[in-house]
């Protein structure tokens, strides 16, 4: 009882751009990526704190695509996972354009009205294709990372997305940038790509890029 | 909260990434620990457009197949490694590595067990080859909750148990316990070994041939310092 909130210490992020030293080696500075797959960072400011760090993440096929997710199993399910779960099942896991990203707010135990939220995204991202509806709901996947139990700032996300459409691009100052988006209490970007060959095709080269973040409140259990 | 999105321009039929993904998670992603909390959000997604030409791979018998699904595995390995790397105040990568257990489930349940135990943890932390710690997690990985039927699987016989630590550096394994006898641990040596980023811990439970690997860090001040911090 005798400690006061001055006794509290509190964690300082980072500052802008500055990456711990001992994890500067996890951060590539160059890699080889997919083709036609394009990708931007931009910034929201989805947290009123952040006046400039980016963190509406987009990544576009070029041409529809095929695609899969795993899922957390935890019985409180955000509305990104239940949207975008529902989009894959519509589709067959085909026909997918892009996926769109958050971080700031985790749009987790938000109710119906967080549902709305990320249908809107989706729709929203789906709008930047220019493709009117072929019947099968949205082809864009949404996922958001951040504080759990708050609304988005829906209307500042979707004000941006067209900018994020605008910003796409496939160098790797684009990938590192979205991979850089996505983070929340990260200290680094985790950005890798490769490349490869299948039995079938040894002359053709296939590429592989990924992005992650999660620093905390990690233990996966994914379906 | 894991987020992870990967893309190809390899040419998969959509049918295939379900499985493809969902067996390299599991190895991957799946198989990670920071604080041993699973979200609200975590989500990976693969997404293959064909860009780069040659054959679709239609068939889970192909070779193709079996390429695809090991690149696959291995690429999200390599990013779920950097989850660990980054977690929140983490000082060390740790590898959890089971093996002669008669079960892939037993293996995997005492791997992750080892992985989320705070006194593991802060041990690694405090740079103590604490082998006492894991052997109490391993002990009771297997047990059934209370009010439970006792329905204890007999994978663990303390008899039978090893545990050692493996340098990051390749250096040799250093011996803590050797079928269930502890070993007299050279203590200089042990600290040596923790003064490194990476370590891995390996378990022998001695009772068969199944294995399971986890990754884990260690728990610092700065963990609490972070979540004591962040705010709804």
């Amino acid at each position: 009882p005798a400690m006061s909130q001055t006794s509290i210490r509190h964690y300082s992020a980072p500052v802008e751009g500055a990456i711990p030293v001992a994890k500067q080696k996890y951060v590539p500075t160059s890699g080889t990526y997919p083709k036609g797959f394009l990708v931007s960072g931009t910034h929201v400011g989805v947290k009123a704190t952040n006046k400039s760090n980016p963190d509406l993440a987009f990544l576009a096929s070029e041409t529809p695509c095929a695609a899969a997710a795993v899922f957390t199993k935890n019985k409180f399910q955000a509305a990104p996972v239940t949207v975008s779960r529902d989009i894959l099942k519509r589709r067959n896991n085909k026909g997918i354009r892009s996926v769109i990203v958050n971080s700031g707010c985790a749009n987790a135990v938000t109710g119906k009205g967080g549902m709305e939220d990320a249908e809107k995204m989706s729709f929203e991202a789906d709008k930047c294709f220019g493709e009117s509806s072929d019947g099968q709901g949205g082809s864009s996947i949404v996922m958001s990372t951040g504080v759990i139990g708050q609304r988005l700032p829906i209307q500042k996300i979707l004000l941006k997305i067209p900018t994020a459409y605008d910003n796409l691009g496939s160098s790797h100052e684009h990938w590192l940038t979205a991979a850089r988006a996505i983070c929340t209490t990260d200290t680094f970007p985790k950005l890798i790509s490769r490349t490869f060959s299948l039995p079938s095709s040894p002359s053709v080269e296939y590429r592989m890029a990924g992005m992650t973040k999660g620093a905390g409140m990690i233990h996966p259990n994914m379906a | 909260t894991l987020l992870g999105m990967i893309a190809t321009d390899a040419p998969i039929a959509p049918s295939l990434l379900p499985s493809l993904l969902t067996s390299a998670v599991n190895k991957s992603f799946n198989s990670i620990t920071i604080d041993g909390d699973t979200s609200t959000n975590d989500t990976v997604a693969v997404l293959a457009n064909g860009a780069a030409g040659g054959q679709e791979i239609t068939s889970e018998s192909s070779e193709d197949y079996t390429a695809f699904q090991k690149t696959l595995t291995e690429f999200a390995t390599d990013l779920a490694k950097l989850v660990v790397r980054d977690g929140e105040g983490a000082t060390k990568f740790v590898t959890i590595h089971v093996t002669g257990s008669p079960t892939e489930f037993g293996a995997r349940k005492i791997a992750s067990t080892i992985a989320r135990s705070p006194l593991v943890k802060t041990a690694l932390y405090g740079r103590d080859a604490n082998w006492g710690r894991i052997a109490c997690a391993t002990g009771y990985a297997l047990l059934s909750e209370p009010g439970q039927p006792i329905n204890e699987v007999e994978e663990v016989t303390p008899a039978n148990i090893s545990v050692s630590f493996i340098p990051g550096d390749g250096s040799p394994e250093l011996k803590l316990l050797v079928n269930g006898e502890p070993e007299s641990v050279d203590e200089a040596r042990a600290s040596e070994i923790l003064e490194h980023e990476d370590l891995e811990i390996h378990v022998n439970l001695g009772s068969g041939k199944e294995e399971a690997t986890y990754w884990t860090c260690d728990y610092s001040h700065e963990y609490i310092t972070i979540n004591g911090d962040y705010r709804t």
